[in-house]
């Protein structure tokens, strides 16, 4: 596999110098410290640190990601059989905005916000292989808004003015994807896909990614007619990338999922749902207390 | 064989005062063989809670014991490991070990953690918690 003959390649091209660490024969070519559990769990046995320091996320990420962790593993940490999807890592980045419109409320037009995000996703290796990716925005359940109503997001990508004078400047992308959210007060969370528009960004080894997203929401007239709308409260969307990793260390769940005799499902990029996980989680959770009970 | 196991009988096992059925016990249960362990550990023991955020236990387990000297089925051990284990007894070599005991199966882990530059990743690492242990 790429993987394994990657590591074959730093084997054999490694230049071992006296007073190199012994964990940086493991570095990948280009020399950015990339790989999950293993090059931390050297670094301590070499100088007895717990890591590198590390900035701290977002309150809300964090919580969302805890939550994903419950539904996908048991506690003790493994992870849960019955969960079929294919992707082996999931990595949550929070932007660096570059200038965020308030948002504009009318009457007529709803709810319009628009922000310029930039994401930095250096920390996806060449072992990651894009699957699914989604913007995720969280909803404030204060908000004073009708149960339903209908959001279109508008999304353009600004790709960095090329370096190399071969490849000609591209106009930026501009794709727009519609979709209704249904608020209710459990939701916390909706996922926007944003695959197509990604995908051939993250496969190009492009790490560091511009979008500027305009989200408008208009209430959904047949509900509440005589409902104010009032200023959504969005926090800026993070984005979500579900990923598989390829490398040694990491699990390959078709590899168990074909020696359960099930086919393995080839996914294909646009057909991972998405749905809330607020709404999946808790259903995972119930059901596994009902089978407790029994 | 019967002279090595002889040799193993002269040990002065069993004390004299400790009754009979106590010391054939020890027959019917071997002392120390090769079985897997319990060991859970807390990561904020290894002050790593600040960038593995879950899960909180790990209990890789490991692999303890003397392994038998006719291993067969009950370790799913290849007939290798009683060459091996025949080289040791012998003496053929005074370098060739007996068989150690060793896990033999594992199960993923599932960890979210913190990277370097605040973001979050959920990773599954595959041979993360022992299950099985085996001698070879």
């Amino acid at each position: 596999s790429l993987a394994s003959r990657g590591e074959a390649q730093i084997a054999a091209s490694a230049e071992w110098e006296p007073g190199a660490e012994p964990w940086s024969l493991l570095q990948p070519l280009d020399g950015r410290d990339r790989s999950g559990l293993l090059s931390p769990l050297f670094k301590v046995l070499c100088d007895g640190q717990g890591g590198v320091p590390r900035l701290q996320p977002d309150s809300r990420a964090l919580r969302y990601m805890k939550r994903l962790y419950k539904a996908y593993a048991t506690k003790e940490g493994i992870p849960k059989s019955n969960r079929s999807h294919l992707y082996n890592t999931v990595r949550l980045f929070t932007p660096h905005v570059q200038h965020d419109k308030q948002a504009s409320v009318d009457q007529v037009t709803g709810t319009v916000r628009s922000v310029d995000l930039l994401f930095n996703l250096d920390r996806v290796t060449a072992v990651e292989h894009l699957l699914k990716s989604v913007l995720l925005y969280t909803f404030n359940t204060s908000v004073s808004f009708p149960s339903a109503a209908n959001c279109v997001c508008h999304l353009v990508l600004k790709e960095p003015a090329s370096s190399s004078s071969k490849t000609p400047p591209r106009a930026p992308h501009s794709v727009t994807f519609k979709s209704q959210f249904e608020l209710k007060k459990k939701y916390k969370w909706v996922e926007v896909d944003v695959t197509a528009l990604l995908q051939p960004l993250v496969a190009s080894d492009k790490r560091s990614v511009h979008v500027s997203v305009t989200l408008t929401c208009v209430k959904d007239q047949r509900q509440h007619p005589s409902a104010q709308v009032s200023a959504l409260n969005l926090a800026r969307p993070s984005l979500l990338l579900y990923l598989n990793d390829t490398s040694a260390q990491a699990r390959h769940r078709w590899y168990s999922l074909r020696y359960k005799g099930s086919p393995s499902q080839a996914p294909d990029q646009g057909g991972l749902p998405a749905c809330p996980i607020g709404e999946e989680a808790a259903k995972g959770v119930r059901s596994s207390r009902h089978r407790h009970r029994r | 064989g019967q002279e090595t196991v002889s040799s193993g009988l002269k040990k002065p096992l069993v004390p004299a005062s400790l009754n009979l059925s106590e010391y054939f016990k020890q027959f019917l249960f071997p002392q120390n063989e090769c079985e897997l362990h319990d060991f859970r550990l807390s990561f904020s023991q290894l002050k790593w809670d600040n960038w593995i955020v879950a899960p909180h236990r790990y209990s890789p387990r490991y692999c303890k014991g003397d392994c038998p000297r006719a291993v067969g089925h009950r370790y799913g051990s290849p007939v290798h490991t009683m060459v091996q284990n025949i080289i040791y007894e012998k003496q053929l070599d005074s370098s060739v070990p007996r068989p150690s005991c060793v896990p033999a199966k594992y199960s993923p882990l599932s960890v979210l953690t913190i990277e370097p530059d605040g973001s979050i990743a959920y990773k599954e690492y595959e041979d993360m918690i022992a299950t099985r242990c085996t001698c070879r």
